[in-house]
């Protein structure tokens, strides 16, 4: 709404009256966050995390120091969490799903580094040995392929991490990615492997805007 | 840069506060709970224009200059208020598969206007 009594300073047209100028800042900074996040809108929460599972999460997290500056010619960088589903669970077995935005993933998107969260409960004195399947969903027939596993001594209970090899990346890069934990040679009463409110598994990956992305200046 | 203070109309930085309550974001934005996102409003007449301190940078000025003496120009000497230092902003969000992201955003935040 033009106020004709008065002229924009920086264009020399008519001035907006002080409410239509907000709304339209207001406008322009979510286009803008939108933008520069590479999403088409706000996401809208599906599955909603308990303060305590987003406290511990976070402690996880590495940003850069306090103080430092981004120079400018950085590569925008970027650090998830996703929290794992855990349906697909028995006593000797938990099965963990982690999904990615299709849009993030396909906008070129390079997962860096990736690691798995985990809490463990155990009796006092004993040392479990955790097997950690890596799996892959096949598109065509939903079948899942192993693609590589680990072997983890696990001597104490708490939360233990994981960092998750190349394979573990491309499966994230493709938006889904399985990781079956089964403890070796024991047999279990309940499962040692937490997942209530405060101890859901997670996983944390740094990733960067990939090659497409990059705009060159000549 | 100038900040924007009284009747001055003058190229400046014009502090502005994006809350992310007011505009409905705040459920999906974890931190920050709003940012400084300010722009950069007013005039660039021909003698600020050509001033160094006030423009972009001093290939601007210099540039300004020559197109000031070379072309009749718009009332405001050709030469516009445009941001000439900006910062970074660190934002902490859900994504719709309500994983937690954390983004350091180049350029979000004006920090001081010159012309150009």
């Amino acid at each position: 709404i033009s106020r004709a009594d008065s002229q924009c300073l920086a264009c020399g047209g008519p001035a907006l009256d002080l409410e239509s100028q907000r709304e339209l800042l207001l406008d322009l900074a979510k286009r803008s966050i939108l933008d520069k996040l590479h999403l088409s809108q706000r996401p809208t929460l599906s599955r909603p995390v308990s303060r305590a599972v987003l406290r511990n999460a976070l402690q996880c997290l590495h940003g850069p120091p306090q103080g430092a500056l981004l120079e400018t010619d950085r590569t925008q960088e970027y650090e998830i969490i996703s929290f794992a589903e855990t349906g697909l669970s028995n006593i000797n077995q938990t099965r963990l799903d982690f999904h990615f935005s299709p849009e993030r993933t396909a906008g070129g998107m390079e997962i860096q580094q990736a690691s798995l969260m985990f809490f463990v409960q155990l009796l006092p004195n004993t040392t479990w040995t955790l097997k950690v399947r890596v799996l892959v969903l096949d598109p065509q027939d939903t079948n899942l392929t192993l693609i590589t596993q680990h072997l983890l001594e696990v001597d104490a209970s708490g939360w233990h991490q994981l960092f998750l090899g190349p394979e573990a990346q491309d499966a994230c890069n493709q938006g889904h990615l399985i990781l079956e934990l089964v403890p070796e040679g024991q047999v279990a009463q309940k499962s040692v492997i937490l997942d209530g409110a405060a101890h859901r598994p997670f996983m944390t990956a740094q990733v960067r805007v990939g090659s497409k992305h990059q705009v060159h200046r000549r | 840069g100038i900040e924007c203070q009284g009747g001055s109309r003058m190229c400046c930085r014009q502090e502005f506060f994006v809350d992310f309550r007011e505009i409905g974001w705040h459920d999906w934005i974890i931190q920050p709970e709003g940012y400084t996102m300010n722009f950069c409003t007013g005039q660039c007449p021909l003698p600020v224009a050509g001033m160094p301190g006030i423009a972009a940078s001093f290939h601007t000025a210099v540039l300004s200059l020559l197109k000031a003496n070379s072309a009749a120009g718009p009332a405001g000497g050709g030469s516009c208020c445009v941001p000439t230092a900006r910062r970074p902003l660190s934002l902490l969000y859900y994504d719709r598969d309500s994983n937690i992201v954390k983004a350091d955003i180049p350029d979000m935040v004006v920090e001081a206007c010159g012309c150009s």
